[in-house]
C-alpha cells in the first residue's frame, strides 16, 4: 500500500523484491504502521557521510556527528585519488535515505536520524577508535561500522585496549544507560579463505556481528564464516546478482545514487536501520536485548550448504548464515512485548596451562573444564549467550591451526578456522575466540577444546600453552527461554504493533557527556566579529547616549526630577516618537491598583492595551532617573 | 597527534601514549584531581598531556610536543618517555599508539 516517488526504489530489491517475493527484509509491513525509526539516531562510522545531499540532508543529525580525522563538528567527506570516500555516504543512505522527494532511494528506517563520525580517511590509532565509538553517546543510539581489520586471510586483530574498553563503556554508559547498540560486518575475506573469528570486533560480546547472503539467500564469494555470527542480511552476490541501491555521494565522480553498493559493508548499516526499527517500537531495549531479539527471531531457511545445527535450546546456527535471515517484521513484533532479560552474568575458569604439544591431523589434542553448579552458583549464570575461549599458542604458522570448542550439549563451534594464506610463526598471544552457538543452552558442565594441525608433515611442531574459558549469559533457566520464544511466536501475527499498546518502559540514566559541542576554528573566527561588532555597536551606542545627555547637564535653568521628565517628554514628542512609558507615567495611580507588583506576566496594559514593558513600570514607580 | 580527538588529515603521526591513572573512576573532582597529575606527569616524561581519551575516565593521551624532528631525538624521547611511564606507581597502564589498519568493506 506504499508508494514511493523515489525513482530508484523500484530497484531496491533488499526492501521490496517484487521479482523473488520474499527475498528481502520483510520491512514494508512495518512502515504501513508507521515504524520508521522515528525518534532513533544511527550513526555511521566511516569516512564521512555528505550530509548535503537530498536523501540525507532532512534527516542528518549535526549533534551526533563528528570528524575525527580533522577534529571538527563536520564529518563531510573529503574527496580522495580513489573516488572511495563515498563508503560511509553509500552506508548513511542504506540507514535513512528520506523517501518522497524524488531523489533516489529510500532507507530502511526512513524516518530516523542519521550522524557521521569520519575516522577512516587518515591515521587511525586505538584512541581514536575509542573515541569514535563512544562519541555523542547519549544522542547516537546505535553505531554503524561496516569496516575491520584486513581482510587478507592473514591477519588476527581487534580493538585494542583502548577499543574494548570503549565498547564496554559504551554498552553500560551509552544511551542513558540502556547500551549503544555496536553493529559490525563481519568481513570480506571470502576469496582469500578468512573467517571472522580472527576479527575482535566480530569476536566482541558488544558487538552484533552481521553477514552478508546474495539475493538467492546463499553466502556471496565474499563472505566470511564464523562461530561469532549472530545472523545475516542481503547484499550483492556475483556479477549475476544485483547489488543494493542506495544514495551515494555527488563528489567526483558519485552521482548521488548507486546500484552497486555491495560487499558485508552493505549488510551491517541494513541490519543497523532495523535495529532502529526496533527502538522506535521500545526504546528501553538494553543492548542485550537487542542481540536476544535477533537470535530469537531470525530465520532459517534451506540452505544445503549452511550446514545449519541446531542447539539444544532450540536455535538453528549455521557458521555462514549466523542464526539466520534477519526479518524486519519479526524483529519488530518481538521488540515490542519484550521485557527485559536478566542482568548479564559471567564466569571465567582459571588460566589453564597445559604446554602441550598439537598433534597433526588427524589427531588432535583435547583439553576439557568442567563447570560446576557450585562454580556457576556465585553468578547466578544458568543458560549462555556468548562463550569465549582465550588461547596462547606457539606455532610456526599459524593458518595450519584448527581450533573446535564443544558445549556442555556438545554443540560443536568451529572456533579457529584454518587459513591458508597466514603463516605467521607467532601462534597466538591471548587471543580471544567467541561463539554464540550455545546460546540458551545450560552453562553447567563440560567444555572441551580441540586443537589439531592441519599443515603438512613438515610443519614443526605447535605447542597449547594455555587456555581460560569464559562464558557470558542470565539466571535465565532453559525454561524461560523456551516460554519466551513461544510469547514472541504469538505476537507475530502483528496483533501488537499498533499505538495502543505499549509496555511500561524504565527511565533512562542522566549521563553526562565530557565535551559537550567543541568549536571549529572558523565557527571561533566568526563569533569573534559578531563579539566586535557588538562591543562596536555598544560604543557607538553609549556615546551617543552620552552626548545626548550633555544638553540636559548644560541646562541649568532646569535642575529638578519633575523638570527632566517633562523636558524628556518634550524633546520625544519634538522628534516625533510616542514612548510606551508615556502613557504609564501619566496613570500611574491607575497601574497600581490594577495587580500587585509581581504579576505574572512581564508587562502590564495600559487602558489602551497597550503592552508596556516591566522595565518601564520599574521606572516609573523608582521616580524618574538620568 | 594534536589532540585526544584526532590528527590533521593524512598529516604524520608523532609519537603518543595512552596513559590510564589510577584513582580517576570516581567523581568529577576527583577526576579534575587526576587531569592535574596527568599534566604533571606527562611533563616529566617530556611529553604534553592532549586531554582524556573520548568518555574513558582517568585515560590520558599524552604526545610529543612539536619540534625538531631526528631519529636520534624521537628514539631518546621514547625511551624516556617509557621510562618515566613505567616507573610512575600511579600509572595503571600505558601503550604508545601506533597505525591501526583497518579496512572498509
Amino acid at each position: 500500500g506504499l508508494h514511493f516517488n523515489d525513482p530508484k526504489f523500484p530497484q531496491q530489491w533488499h526492501l521490496n523484491n517484487r521479482r523473488s517475493p520474499g527475498r528481502d527484509i520483510n520491512v514494508t509491513g512495518v512502515w504501513e504502521r508507521n515504524v520508521t525509526g522515528r525518534g532513533v539516531t544511527v550513526v555511521v562510522v566511516d569516512d564521512g557521510v555528505e550530509y548535503t545531499i537530498r536523501d540525507i540532508r532532512p534527516n542528518y543529525s549535526p549533534e551526533g556527528s563528528y570528524d575525527l580525522n580533522s577534529n571538527d563538528p563536520d564529518p563531510m567527506p573529503h574527496p580522495d585519488e580513489e573516488n572511495g570516500n563515498h563508503h560511509g555516504t553509500r552506508c548513511a543512505g542504506e540507514i535513512a535515505a528520506v523517501p518522497n522527494n524524488s531523489f533516489c532511494a529510500v532507507g530502511v528506517a526512513f524516518g530516523s536520524r542519521i550522524a557521521g563520525i569520519r575516522v577512516l580517511d587518515g591515521p587511525l590509532t586505538d584512541s581514536m577508535e575509542a573515541v569514535a565509538f563512544n562519541k555523542h553517546y547519549q544522542i547516537n543510539d546505535i553505531y554503524s561500522c561496516s569496516w575491520g581489520p584486513d581482510d587478507d586471510g592473514k591477519t588476527v586483530d581487534g580493538p585494542h585496549q583502548l577499543g574494548k574498553a570503549a565498547l564496554q563503556h559504551g554498552v553500560m554508559a551509552g544511551r542513558h544507560g540502556f547500551g549503544s547498540i555496536f553493529v559490525v560486518a563481519s568481513g570480506n575475506g571470502g576469496q582469500h579463505n578468512d573467517n571472522c573469528n580472527y576479527d575482535g570486533y566480530a569476536n566482541s560480546i558488544y558487538t552484533i556481528t552481521i553477514g552478508a547472503v546474495d539475493e538467492e539467500g546463499r553466502m556471496p564469494f565474499y563472505a566470511e564464516e564464523c562461530a561469532s555470527m549472530l545472523a545475516v542480511t542481503f547484499s550483492g552476490g556475483d556479477k549475476m546478482l544485483r547489488s543494493i541501491v542506495t544514495t551515494d555521494w555527488d563528489l567526483q565522480k558519485g552521482t548521488g545514487c548507486t546500484e552497486g553498493h555491495t560487499g558485508t559493508s552493505a549488510a551491517a548499516p541494513l541490519a543497523a536501520g532495523m535495529m532502529a526499527l526496533m527502538l522506535q517500537v521500545r526504546p528501553c531495549l538494553t543492548w542485550r536485548d537487542v542481540q536476544h531479539i535477533i537470535v530469537f527471531t531470525a530465520t532459517r531457511y534451506e540452505d544445503h550448504h549452511a550446514n545449519w545445527d541446531t542447539n539444544q535450546a532450540g536455535f538453528g546456527h549455521s557458521h555462514q548464515h549466523g542464526f539466520g535471515l534477519l526479518n524486519a517484521w519479526r524483529l519488530v513484533n518481538a521488540a515490542k512485548i519484550w521485557t527485559s532479560v536478566p542482568y548479564l552474568a559471567s564466569y571465567v575458569s582459571p588460566v589453564l596451562r597445559e604446554a602441550k604439544v598439537i598433534p597433526l591431523a588427524p589427531g588432535s589434542l583435547e583439553v576439557v573444564w568442567n563447570v560446576s553448579h557450585a562454580d556457576l552458583a556465585l553468578s547466578g549464570l544458568r543458560t549462555l549467550e556468548h562463550v569465549a575461549v582465550t588461547v596462547t599458542i606457539s606455532h610456526p604458522r599459524r593458518g595450519s591451526l584448527d581450533l573446535r570448542l564443544s558445549c556442555p550439549s556438545g554443540m560443536l563451534s568451529l572456533i579457529g578456522a584454518p587459513r591458508s594464506l597466514d603463516s605467521d610463526p607467532g601462534g597466538f598471544d591471548d587471543w580471544t575466540f567467541s561463539t554464540v552457538r550455545c546460546w540458551g543452552e545450560g552453562a553447567q558442565g563440560q567444555y572441551r577444546l580441540s586443537v589439531r594441525d592441519v599443515g603438512d608433515r613438515e610443519s614443526r611442531v605447535g605447542i597449547l600453552e594455555r587456555w581460560q574459558l569464559t562464558l557470558y549469559g542470565s539466571a535465565w533457566r532453559p525454561q524461560e527461554v523456551e516460554e519466551r520464544r513461544r510469547l514472541l511466536e504469538d505476537a507475530m501475527s502483528g496483533k501488537y504493533l499498533h499505538d495502543g499498546f505499549s509496555l511500561p518502559c524504565p527511565p533512562g540514566l542522566d549521563v553526562p557527556e565530557e565535551d559537550g559541542y567543541s568549536l571549529t576554528p572558523n565557527t571561533l573566527k566568526t563569533l569573534m566579529l559578531l563579539g566586535c561588532f557588538a562591543v562596536f555597536w555598544t560604543a557607538y551606542y553609549l556615546l551617543e547616549v552620552c552626548l545626548s545627555q550633555r544638553d540636559v547637564a548644560l541646562d541649568l535653568t532646569c535642575g529638578g526630577a519633575p523638570c527632566r521628565r517633562a523636558r524628556n517628554r518634550h524633546r520625544a514628542l519634538e522628534e516625533g516618537m510616542e514612548l510606551e512609558a508615556t502613557p504609564l507615567y501619566e496613570n500611574k495611580d491607575t497601574e497600581e491598583t490594577e495587580g500587585p507588583p509581581d504579576l505574572p506576566n512581564q508587562g502590564s496594559r495600559d487602558q489602551e492595551g497597550t503592552l508596556a514593558p516591566a522595565l518601564d513600570l520599574q521606572e516609573v514607580r523608582e521616580g524618574p532617573v538620568c | 597527534l594534536p589532540g585526544p580527538g584526532g590528527t590533521e588529515a593524512r598529516g604524520p603521526v608523532g609519537l603518543s601514549w595512552a596513559v590510564h591513572l589510577d584513582g580517576a573512576e570516581g567523581e568529577e573532582e576527583e577526576e579534575e584531581g587526576t587531569r592535574q597529575r596527568a599534566d604533571a606527569l606527562a611533563r616529566a616524561a617530556g611529553l604534553v598531556n592532549a586531554g582524556r581519551i573520548g568518555e574513558l575516565r582517568g585515560h590520558y593521551l599524552f604526545t610529543r610536543p612539536a619540534g625538531p624532528r631526528e631519529d636520534g631525538l624521537e628514539e631518546a624521547a621514547r625511551q624516556r618517555a617509557e621510562e618515566v611511564l613505567a616507573g610512575h606507581e600511579a600509572v595503571r597502564w600505558h601503550a604508545e599508539q601506533r597505525l591501526l589498519k583497518r579496512a572498509k568493506r
